[in-house]
């Protein structure tokens, strides 16, 4: 589902480059769900975002779904990110003009479904990650982790292929976190893929692999503990 | 330094009214650190606001410096969140178009320190939370713990003597998470008072009393364990 061939990042040119990320090489199967740690700054969201089609590499290749992003059209990229790749980002993204529920809808909405549908689905969503009486809520009249959730539901529905989770938790109590976790592992159960950036070992323990980051360079891959 | 006198909150009224918290009870005396925990949603983001100057409580009082907050004038109150009280916001609330230098600088500035000392005194902060190498940076080319520790910086500048941190370490790894709550410690060590407000029960354990709310009550106040 998802490959990097040696593929860097590097910010600015010359004696102010810095180089992010890279070069990693690494490869996500179907239902596979890979965590990957390492201290502040050493690449993971740089990682994420090469591989949400979201950023390109300086260097290398990332293929998702066997096809080289750099090949691919602004249309067919957008086309990617809207159907195939769910996100919960680190700065969440949310819509503040938007209610959760048009916030969850919206992907589909913009996919062509049907509004009825679209909110239907989103609902849902919402009910999975416990949130399902604050749909009518504007994300800023919900609590720092309720405006998390609204995240990790935007990125579930639909039929994605690929969730991207830029720890997803961090505002989250550890009751709230586990069921998020529970969601993710059920979702690469049933077949989706998913790349899981966090902090928390227990939470990575979720994984099937766990790769670890420092100063950009992948400095260890390693099967997570068995469950 | 602090008390809350059976302080609530609620949003909106009649059949959409939301007790976010309270009434609530507490005192943090000098050189406290009180860290409280609880589950998403269930109002420390509220409590800290109250507690800040931030936001009104609905009905009971909150005191600062034994002065009640609903008794000063805007600019009083302003004064107050400026000089004596420091901030790390859930959101961080960094301002994108200052570097991280100025972020950290311009509390100090606002209250009429010289440029040039403000700029001094915001280096040495950044030093201390190890990111006095990217001084230069915008907010937006900063990685999300980079940005988090900016917003500590911030906070601990300047004579504040009460520090509010609502999750300052939710993007850390656990060192760079260790360092900041041993500069917090430190502070209040050094006689200021501190409210903390964590999901990391490791975290917590720095603390010298640790509070738990449910649903916007408090159902527990204990003596965090020994270091
Ligand atoms: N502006 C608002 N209008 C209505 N309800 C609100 C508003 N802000 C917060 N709430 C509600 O008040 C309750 C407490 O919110 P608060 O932000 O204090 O929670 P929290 O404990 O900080 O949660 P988290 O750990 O998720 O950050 C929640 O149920 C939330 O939905
Ligand atoms: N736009 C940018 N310009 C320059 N440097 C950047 C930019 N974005 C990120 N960086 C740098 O690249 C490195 C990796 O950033 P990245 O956001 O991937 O880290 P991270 O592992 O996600 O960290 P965190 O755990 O703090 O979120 C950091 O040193 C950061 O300062
Ligand atoms: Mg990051
Ligand atoms: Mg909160």
């Amino acid at each position: 589902i998802l490959r990097f061939e040696a593929a860097q990042r590097v910010y600015g040119s010359g004696e102010h480059a810095v180089t992010a990320l890279g070069p990693v090489s690494l490869t996500v199967g179907a239902g596979e769900l890979l965590a990957i740690m390492g201290p502040s700054g050493s690449g993971k969201s740089t990682l994420l975002g090469l591989a949400g089609a979201l950023d390109q590499p300086t260097a290398g290749r990332v293929l998702v779904q066997g096809r080289d992003l750099a090949a691919l059209s602004g249309h067919a990229l957008a086309a990617l990110r809207r159907r195939a790749v769910g996100y919960v980002f680190q700065d969440l993204n949310l819509l503040p003009g938007l209610t959760a529920l048009e916030n969850v809808a919206l992907p589909l909405e913009l996919d062509g479904v049907a509004l009825p549908e679209a909110r239907e689905v989103a609902r849902a969503a919402l009910e999975q990650v416990k949130l399902g009486g604050l749909a009518a809520r504007f994300p800023d009249d919900l609590s720092g982790g309720e405006q998390q959730r609204v995240a990790i539901a935007r990125a579930f529905v639909g039929p994605r292929v690929l969730l991207l989770a830029d720890e997803p938790t961090g505002a989250l109590d550890s009751v709230t976190g586990e069921l998020v976790l529970g969601q993710l592992r059920a979702a690469c159960d049933a077949g989706r893929s998913a790349v899981l950036v966090t902090h928390d070992a227990a939470h990575a323990a979720w994984a099937d692999r766990v790769l670890f980051l420092r100063d950009g360079r992948l400095v260890a891959d390693r099967p997570a503990a068995v469950r």
